[in-house]
């Protein structure tokens, strides 16, 4: 899944968030 | 147990959101990741509106960690 890819799917965008929030818990 | 890890790991994440630890999390924390997260304020509406089941503006812990096991493409049903 490629982040902020527009024209991303309801559930391209909830990967978007929990990708973003493991990234933020592990500072990625 | 894989779904006690899955458990665990949404805790966390819940967390994130749930900064106050009221146990839920409203539309107003999920706004407030703007700017944290590279969401949009309409993806994070969004999102919420997707993790929020029974569509009463509280997004409990139970309701995101089904979305975080969907997401990872696990039924946590019981």
């Amino acid at each position: 899944m490629e982040p902020g890819k527009p024209g991303a799917t309801n559930e391209g965008v909830l990967a978007n968030f929990f990708n973003s929030l493991l990234s933020k818990k592990t500072g990625a | 147990d894989m779904k006690r890890i899955i458990a665990d790991k949404a805790r966390e994440l819940f967390i994130v959101c749930d900064k106050e630890e009221k146990g839920f999390v409203c539309r107003r924390d999920m706004q407030r990741l703007d700017g944290e997260l590279p969401l949009s304020p309409e993806q994070l509406e969004e999102v919420f509106d997707s993790l929020d089941d029974d569509g009463n503006g509280f997004l409990t812990l139970e309701e995101f960690t089904d979305g975080f096991g969907g997401f990872l493409g696990l039924n946590l049903d019981p």
